[in-house]
């Protein structure tokens, strides 16, 4: 455990406490992606199984439990509780698309061919990319609200963190997972964009809106 | 070197 390593853990915890209370307060899931939350669902879970077979610390069994109930939690608020704010017609994007081709690349590139690796290396591959249908229907709407905004800025940041855990890991013990960090940069990248709007707009006050 | 033993991240 380094400080980059817990920043980006607290990081994606605070992504996902800015979410819930954000769907919470407003009795509203407006803006947000449904599709996203059901990847991000099947990722901890695809992830996580590993809960029953290796224990590595109170810490991580604790995150993994928080991760996961949370997931679901959110896909309960936003398919049920609150499914008459779901805003379905802007959320489009076919998350086939994303599952089957990361699927395909974990059963071809991984670590080791057993099934909770593959199913480990799916979850890696997956989460690059599971944003995507959340930042679809930002470009789709052309807008977002400021606390979605700060949802995406925390969760984006947590990756970048973890990259800057993978660099001070590599320096101090040798440790590298090539897997997690190609994933990890291409997760950065697709940020990127949205942190450009985030600090030139959101930071200054302004609404996060497309330029038509 | 990436340990098959288990992953210790999140």
């Amino acid at each position: 455990m380094n400080i980059f390593r817990l920043t980006g853990d607290l990081a994606h915890l605070i992504a996902i406490i800015i979410l819930l209370h954000k769907i919470w307060k407003s009795r509203s899931c407006a803006g947000i992606s449904g599709k996203s939350q059901v990847l991000f669902a099947l990722v901890y879970t695809t992830r996580y199984l590993d809960l029953v077979t290796s224990y590595v610390s109170i810490y991580n069994t604790f995150m993994k439990f928080v991760f996961l109930a949370t997931s679901y939690a959110t896909i309960y608020l936003i398919y049920v509780k609150f499914k008459a704010t779901y805003d379905h017609n802007h959320d489009t994007f076919r998350i086939e698309f994303l599952i089957l081709p990361s699927l395909a690349l974990a059963l071809l590139i991984n670590h080791y061919f057993n099934f909770l690796e593959v199913l480990w290396t799916f979850s890696i591959y997956l989460e690059s990319v599971a944003i995507l249908p959340q930042l679809f229907m930002v470009s789709k709407t052309g807008e977002a609200e400021s606390i979605t905004s700060h949802y995406l800025f925390a969760l984006g940041s947590y990756r970048a963190l973890y990259i800057l855990n993978w660099i001070y890991r590599y320096a101090t013990e040798g440790h590298y997972d090539l897997i997690a960090i190609v994933a990890g940069v291409v997760q950065t990248v697709l940020y990127c964009d949205f942190f450009y709007l985030y600090i030139t707009k959101v930071l200054k006050g302004k609404k996060l809106q497309l330029p038509a | 070197v990436a340990t098959h033993q288990g992953h210790d991240e999140l």
